[in-house]
C-alpha cells in the first residue's frame, strides 16, 4: 500500500514537472521573440 | 537550438546553464515544438541514466498507460526517486520564476524605447513642419517681406529670429530655357541638396558657401512660381570673409552695364546695393571687362610678353649683346 500511495505521489510529481517543463518552453519562447524584437 | 537541448536542461537542473540559454546573444528562438508525451521522452537515450531509474520509467509508462500495475519491491528506491523528482520539481520552479522576472523586464525595457522612439519622431516632424513654413513663407512674400511668425513654441523662437535678421531675398532674370538653379554672386558655393516643394513645381536647390563651416551662409534658389524665368535666391547669414572675384569686380564696376538682367534686392541686402548689383552681373562684368581688354593689351599677350623680358634679362649674353649694342649705337651717333 506504501509503495502504491508513493507511486500516486511519482505519477502526481512526474506531471507537475512536465507541466513546468512545457510553460518553460513556451516562455523561452516568448521572450526570445521579445529580445528579437529589441535587435 | 534543438529541443531536445532544453530537454536535456531541464532534467539536468541546471539554473545557471538554462539562464544562459535564454541570455545568449543570437539565439535563435527555441522550435516550437510542445512537449507532449510521457515521461520517458524527457530521458534522453544519450544522457546517462541508471538501470533503476529506467525501470521505474518503463513502470511508469505502463501505468500511465493503464495497462498493468506490479508491485513495488524496492520502496526505499522510489522514495528517492520521488525526492529527485521533488528538487527538480523546485528547480523548475524556480527557473520558471527567473524567466517570468527577466520576461517582464524585457518587456518593460522595449515599451521605453518603443516610447522614446515615438516622442523623437514627433520632435522631428514638428521641425519639419516648422521649417517647411519658414520656407514657404519666404517664397510668398517676395518683394521684401521677409518677417517670420514667431507665434511658435519657444524652441523655435531663437532660430527664427536668427534668420530673420540676416535672411535676404535676390530675384534673378534669367533664360527661361536654362533649367540650372545657379545665381551668380561672386561666391561659390556648394549644392548640398534639392527638393520639390508643394507650392512650386520647379525643384529648390540648397547650397551652402565653400567656405563652410567657418562661414556659414546658406543659399536655397528656386524658380519662380508665377514667373518661371525668374530665379529667386534667399540667403541665410552674412559672408565673413570677401568674395573671391570682389577686388576684380571692384575694378571694373565702373565700366560694367547691366544687360537686361533684372535685379531686385530686399531687406537687409538693400543697403549694400551697389555691391550687390555687381555681384549678380558678374558674367556681364566679366565679358565687358575681357573686351576692353582684347582691345588695349590681351592678358596673353602681355603675361608672354613680360615672361619674355624676364628670362632674357636673366641671361648674361643677350644682356652684353644688348650693351654692345647701344653701346655702338651710342658710337655711331657720336661719329
Amino acid at each position: 500500500e506504501e509503495s502504491g500511495a508513493l507511486v500516486e505521489e511519482m505519477n502526481r510529481v512526474s506531471a507537475e514537472n512536465k507541466k513546468l517543463t512545457e510553460m518553460l518552453t513556451v516562455m523561452c519562447e516568448n521572450y526570445n521573440a521579445l529580445r528579437s524584437q529589441l535587435t | 537550438m534543438d529541443s531536445s537541448y532544453f530537454l536535456d536542461k531541464s532534467l539536468d537542473l541546471n539554473l545557471n546553464s538554462f539562464s544562459h540559454m535564454i541570455n545568449e546573444d543570437h539565439a535563435p528562438p527555441p522550435p516550437k515544438r510542445e512537449f507532449v508525451g510521457d515521461f520517458a521522452l524527457v530521458n534522453d537515450e544519450k544522457a546517462p541514466v541508471k538501470e533503476e531509474k529506467r525501470e521505474l520509467v518503463r513502470y511508469l509508462a505502463q501505468v500511465n498507460d493503464g495497462k498493468a500495475q506490479e508491485p513495488v519491491k524496492e520502496e526505499a528506491g522510489l522514495a528517492g526517486e520521488l525526492d529527485r523528482m521533488s528538487s527538480e520539481n523546485k528547480k523548475l520552479t524556480e527557473m520558471l520564476a527567473q524567466l517570468c522576472e527577466n520576461y517582464s523586464t524585457l518587456q518593460t525595457h522595449l515599451m521605453d524605447l518603443a516610447s522614446k522612439s515615438s516622442k523623437k519622431e514627433a520632435i522631428n516632424s514638428r521641425k519639419r513642419k516648422a521649417e517647411s513654413d519658414y520656407y514657404s513663407q519666404n517664397l510668398i512674400g517676395i518683394d521684401g517681406n521677409t518677417e517670420c511668425s514667431s507665434s511658435d513654441e519657444e524652441p523655435c523662437k531663437r532660430p527664427k529670429e536668427n534668420i530673420k535678421t540676416k535672411a535676404s531675398r535676390v530675384c534673378v532674370r534669367t533664360d527661361a530655357s536654362d533649367k540650372s538653379l545657379t545665381v551668380k554672386d561672386g561666391y561659390q558655393w556648394r549644392k548640398y541638396g534639392q527638393k520639390v516643394t508643394r507650392d512650386n513645381p520647379s525643384p529648390r536647390a540648397y547650397f551652402k558657401c565653400s567656405f563652410a563651416p567657418s562661414c556659414l551662409v546658406k543659399k536655397k534658389v528656386q524658380r519662380s512660381a508665377d514667373d518661371p524665368s525668374i530665379l529667386v535666391a534667399i540667403y541665410e547669414g552674412e559672408h565673413n570673409h570677401m568674395s573671391p572675384s570682389q577686388a576684380e569686380i571692384s575694378l571694373g564696376s565702373s565700366q560694367c552695364v547691366n544687360h537686361g538682367s533684372s535685379i531686385h534686392i530686399s531687406s537687409s541686402m538693400r543697403s549694400s546695393a551697389p555691391t550687390v548689383t555687381l555681384d549678380l552681373i558678374q558674367p556681364v562684368l566679366c565679358r565687358a571687362k575681357s573686351s576692353i581688354q582684347e582691345v588695349e593689351s590681351p592678358p596673353l599677350q602681355q603675361f608672354l610678353v613680360q615672361q619674355m623680358a624676364s628670362s632674357l634679362t636673366r641671361d648674361p649674353n643677350f644682356t652684353a649683346a644688348l650693351a654692345a649694342a647701344i653701346s655702338g649705337r651710342i658710337i655711331d651717333s657720336t661719329n
